[in-house]
């Protein structure tokens, strides 16, 4: 439903290829595709500026990053896209209407380690699995 | 902001309103599995030898993410002291590889009980585990006690250290104990001592009304009891690195799933 304003949006950012990027070179496919194609973008959640420090030892902060992006046809413009992707995207072209397009969304996740004290000044250390976004694509 | 440090242009900036920041920071707060924002008592906590020792752990596997457990079992391992058994069990090197949460517990005895003239230099040792998130399980805990270099009238002396749970006490005679373990100790010897409580924990864990804490003694080779300041044992007026502690290792045993909001 936001598809004309995003498009536009879309269509002024920066290209930036992705770690690990492989397939055709940017002449291969339109520039305005590669601009908006589905990608990571750097996201970083600071625990110091929520002013946390008082309980939670470390770390100061994490890069979760994000995906954002367009899934359009063809595909191999994109990283990391599903195999199922490609029938959704072909469902999509044949009822664009009623099918919604693959979606831009992580495809590797990282954890994290948080070092933070508890309300009877115990420390914890804990692993949360799927905190950081190490690659995107589309699903 | 991308790789070069410069701000996305498709990045819709606003500052977030004061009832959003509380509710994004709740989000964050339910990421994390906590109900709310803990809010420790610190006075010089951040310099206790149980945050010191967690932070120790967590340097270590935030350098080696590759690793992580392998880092975690490594460094701990490198913390013990030389004269302490090496963890060999394939069972407890099974359970540090397992560990996906490690927590420290402060000893909350501020003064000693009066205890009975047989145990009259009987340490107690107390702490909480009540707020163990739910669906954790103990896969092995330690306590851990820091032993000095003792004074030269024993220092050839050997002495021995007994670690007992408090199984039940009673308003009018001693309390009930269970020896967890033994241990003969140089007077020389300095470092960290660790004493394996794991059956101890899961028991306090399960059924909190069992948390009795534990106590301590010590004898020398003639048989004759002494204070564990006299041992070199580091107490309340010790250094504060040095500090007494007890410390777990969880696995999670269910799956976790977010509260409905």
């Amino acid at each position: 439903s936001t598809g004309g304003k995003r498009r536009q949006q879309n269509r002024n950012r920066s290209t930036q290829p992705q770690d690990g990027s492989r397939g055709l070179g940017p002449a291969d496919y339109n520039s305005s595709d590669q601009k908006t194609a589905c990608r990571r973008h750097e996201l970083y959640v600071s625990f110091r500026d929520l002013g946390w420090q008082d309980w939670i030892i470390a770390p100061e902060g994490y890069a979760a990053n994000y995906c954002d992006g367009e899934c359009s046809f063809p595909l191999n413009a994109h990283m990391n896209a599903t195999n199922h992707a490609i029938v959704q995207t072909l469902v999509h072209l044949m009822n664009p209407e009623n099918v919604p397009k693959p979606c831009c969304a992580p495809t590797k996740l990282h954890a994290i380690s948080v070092l933070y004290f508890d309300d009877n000044s115990n420390v914890i250390l804990k692993k949360y699995k799927n905190m950081v976004v190490r690659a995107c694509g589309c699903h | 902001v991308d790789g070069n440090n410069e701000v996305h242009p498709g990045f819709i900036h606003r500052r977030l309103r004061t009832h959003e920041k509380r509710e994004m920071q709740k989000e964050i707060l339910s990421i994390l599995g906590l109900p709310h924002r803990p809010r420790p008592h610190l006075s010089q906590g951040k310099y206790n030898s149980a945050p010191l020792f967690m932070l120790d752990l967590y340097n270590t596997i935030s350098s080696d993410e590759k690793s992580q457990v392998e880092g975690l079992l490594d460094r701990y391992q490198s913390t013990r002291t030389t004269q302490s058994p090496p963890l060999t069990t394939y069972q407890e090197t099974a359970f540090l590889n397992d560990a996906d949460m490690v927590m420290s517990f402060v000893n909350l005895v501020e003064y000693d009980s009066e205890f009975s003239p047989q145990r009259r230099h009987h340490k107690e040792f107390k702490f909480n585990l009540s707020q163990i998130p739910e669906g954790e399980a103990v896969t092995a805990a330690e306590f851990r006690l820091y032993k000095e270099c003792v004074s030269p009238t024993f220092r050839n002396d050997t002495f021995q250290l007994k670690v007992y749970q408090v199984l039940k006490e009673h308003p009018d005679r001693e309390a009930d104990l269970f020896l967890l373990e033994s241990r003969s100790l140089w007077a020389a010897e300095e470092g960290w001592l660790e004493f394996d409580i794991t059956a101890t924990s899961n028991l306090w864990v399960m059924s909190p009304v069992h948390n009795l804490g534990l106590q301590i003694s010590l004898e020398t080779s003639s048989g004759q009891s002494i204070t564990s300041k006299e041992a070199g044992l580091v107490g309340r007026d010790g250094a504060l690195e040095k500090q007494p502690f007890m410390v777990a290792f969880f696995k999670v045993s269910e799956v976790y799933v977010r509260t409905t909001r």
